[in-house]
């Protein structure tokens, strides 16, 4: 994936089966925003792998503060990149261990 | 812990602690 400068990462074990999964974000590199983004520390959030979109979520952590509204697509993509890959295990590893 | 603060918005919990310095990119 490509590197936004906002890393994202599972916040717990991903069992590949519950419909929600934990995830945690935080700012790697802070001069790839275009806004100032405060020292948020890790953000620890739940994401909806179903009924939620990586744009809801983005546009949630603007509206909450986090971040700058010019950010809004580079935190939504950093999230859509992890969550493609927690999908892509679910499909390809899953299945082959069970 | 004290350094974790939670934050809600639109029915969305995010809890906020400090990044492990050993997360942080070596810049």
């Amino acid at each position: 994936a490509e590197d936004t400068g906002v890393r994202v990462e599972l916040a717990e074990e991903d069992d590949g089966r519950k419909s929600s999964i934990a995830l945690r974000l935080w700012v790697e590199d802070a001069k790839k925003l275009k806004g100032k983004s405060k020292d948020n520390g890790a953000i620890e959030f739940t994401f909806e792998l179903e009924k939620e979109t990586p744009d809801d979520v983005a546009q949630e952590m603007v509206d909450a503060g986090f971040f700058h509204e010019s950010d809004v697509k580079i935190i939504a993509k950093s999230i859509r990149d992890r969550v493609a890959l927690i999908q892509w295990r679910r499909e390809r590893i899953w299945p082959m261990l069970h | 812990n004290s350094f974790t603060q939670v934050v809600h918005s639109a029915g969305r919990r995010f809890i906020v602690s400090p990044v492990p310095e050993s997360r942080l990119r070596e810049q």
